[in-house]
């Protein structure tokens, strides 16, 4: 998948995925 | 509602008692997010109600390259009304 990582400074850590098919609207 | 095109929600069940707590961002408007994660859309991410300032994630995120600087004070009070409402919730419910 194109889920993605991304670590702050703080240790914080950010997971960015893509929006689901099913929470698509008007595309 | 704000047509803020960012919302934010619980990503887990709130049992009332952590203070860290798992949130997921979910962005509405693609524009909004930065360079290579414009594909993205859904950010998860953990707070901690007791130590942590809603707004100070919002920079985070601006730092970690996810959103534009314009963006920081949607993100952060986005952030901050999810937060006002899990804590409100808590305040009501009496521990058995």
């Amino acid at each position: 998948s194109a889920t993605t990582q991304v670590v702050h400074s703080t240790g914080r850590r950010f997971i960015v995925s893509p929006v689901p098919e099913s929470r698509l609207k008007d595309q | 509602a704000e047509d803020t095109g960012v919302r934010v929600e619980l990503a887990e069940e709130n049992d009332g008692r952590k203070a860290s707590i798992a949130l997921r961002l979910w962005v509405e408007d693609p524009r909004k997010l930065k360079g290579k994660y414009k594909d993205g859309g859904v950010i998860e991410f953990t707070f901690d109600l007791e130590k942590e300032v809603p707004e100070g994630v919002a920079q985070e995120m601006v730092e970690s390259g996810l959103f534009h600087e314009s963006d920081a004070k949607i993100v952060g009070k986005s952030i901050r009304d999810r937060v006002a409402l899990i804590k409100w919730r808590r305040e009501r419910t009496v521990p058995s």
